[in-house]
């Protein structure tokens, strides 16, 4: 049975597509080798180039999967640089959302979907908008733990509250097992004094589910997408990558323990 | 006759709201006092928190307004460290998508909205949210101009096409006025050689449509919106002051110029 994970904050810009690309192809490189599959939910379409997936020419979508259209094994695509799965998307899944507004439970559509390949694989990740809309609440439905990437600085510190109601919203409506799988810091210089601050009042609040790993600000890993590589592809060698080797151990630790 | 322009890029975290704050009070600084308006359009409601304006125990908000349930004179509030007026934002504005979807003529509301005060204005700045939804519709229905912050980097540039597509679409359908007032690079480092490709690439494709002025990455800039100051108040030496000042002599040129 898949790990289902979302990965999830309203706040724009903090990491939550560099942590799907990257922990996705972290994991699927792990001793163990697990099934990796990547759900891009953002019609930004930002994790699937990441993966080297051309958005614009992808005949199925996650659109597409959504609304019934196609079935959702004939819309995955294998990703070479990243050694996963994925269920591209593009601008498409702006649609999606008026759509299953209208429809009957509309949030319960990417549940059903997961629910007919999830015996296929270790790990599902599915990658979300910035926004708490009827895409995000379809990620949270489906999963069993939403991971927060968090920058270590004052709106993004500020919005937690607001995505912390909403994860508690669709525990108490559409998915009682949804429990917080961890608060991930992005783009961590130790130099700076407000993160420093923003950090230790995290550790305060949260405790032990913030991860012990720290993503430190690191180019590499603003340089890989461009290539359409993850940062293990991209620059092994690099921070960016360790800490996301780090990362896939750290998960696969607390998983394992739940 | 106020000049309106909204502050649109449906990537998060490029710098929307730190411009829109910084711009704002930074206008409202310059040699002529001109009359100053910051429209918070986002849910997250981070330009307000930036003014000092307590988002939580708001009266009335832009929901409120948008929605036709109070006159948007008894919802403005005076930021005392921004020396501007602001329709604060709440969550509650997440609301406001599917009413204004339903309503006839949904993406009109604002302009119909400025309509009533735009004359007691210079200048007034829309801050909107990371995506391409009802409520940037609205603010680009609304605007003369659109101001587009980008910071240098892949998924930023990326996402580029799908923005003008949009302004596009509102151009041929509500708002023919509408045009791009500027392509605004953002926490721009020029020790980092992606930054350097993608600016180089964005002074190719848009020429003078490119601010002159570059916003530096500058820690002032995320340290002083949890002082509920913009950077001028909270560290007028800073780079980050000098470069918002900068971008205001800039855009007042431009207009002149209009
Ligand atoms: N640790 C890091 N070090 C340096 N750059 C990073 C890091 N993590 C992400 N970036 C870069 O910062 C930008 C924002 O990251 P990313 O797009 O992953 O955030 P996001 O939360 O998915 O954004 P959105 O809200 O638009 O979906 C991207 O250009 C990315 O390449
Ligand atoms: N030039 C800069 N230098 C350093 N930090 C910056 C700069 N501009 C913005 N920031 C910080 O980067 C983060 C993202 O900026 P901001 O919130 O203004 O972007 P946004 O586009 O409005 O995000 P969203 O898409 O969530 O609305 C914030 O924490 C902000 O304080
Ligand atoms: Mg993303
Ligand atoms: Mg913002």
């Amino acid at each position: 049975m898949a790990i289902i994970i979302a990965i999830a904050n309203q706040k724009g810009g903090v990491g939550k597509t560099t942590t799907a690309v990257n922990l996705a192809a972290c994991l699927a490189a792990s001793k163990l080798k697990p099934r990796v599959l990547l759900i891009d939910l953002d019609p930004q379409g930002n994790a699937t180039m990441g993966c080297g997936i051309d958005k614009r020419t992808a005949k199925a979508t996650s659109y597409e999967v959504l609304l019934r259209q196609i079935a959702v094994r004939d819309a995955l695509q294998f990703s070479e640089s990243a050694n996963i799965q994925v269920l591209p998307a593009n601008i498409d899944l702006t649609g999606a959302e008026v759509a299953l507004l209208d429809a009957d439970s509309g949030q319960h559509r990417l549940r059903e979907v997961l629910g007919q390949i999830q015996h296929e694989f270790d790990y599902i990740l599915i990658d979300c908008p910035p926004s708490l809309s009827m895409l995000t609440v379809n990620a949270l439905t489906a999963a069993q733990g939403v991971m927060i990437p968090i920058q270590c600085e004052y709106y993004a510190l500020e919005g937690l509250s607001a995505l912390l109601d909403t994860v508690e919203k669709v525990r108490r409506t559409t998915n009682p097992k949804l429990r917080i799988e961890g608060l991930l810091r992005t783009m961590f210089d130790p130099r700076n004094r407000l993160a420093n601050e923003v950090s230790a009042q995290l550790l305060e609040h949260f405790g032990s589910i913030v991860y012990k790993t720290l993503i430190p600000r690191n180019v590499r890993l603003a340089e890989a997408p461009s290539h359409g590589q993850p940062v293990i592809g991209y620059d092994k060698t690099s921070k960016g990558a360790e800490s996301y080797l780090e990362l896939a151990k750290e998960l696969q630790q607390r998983v394992r323990k739940q």
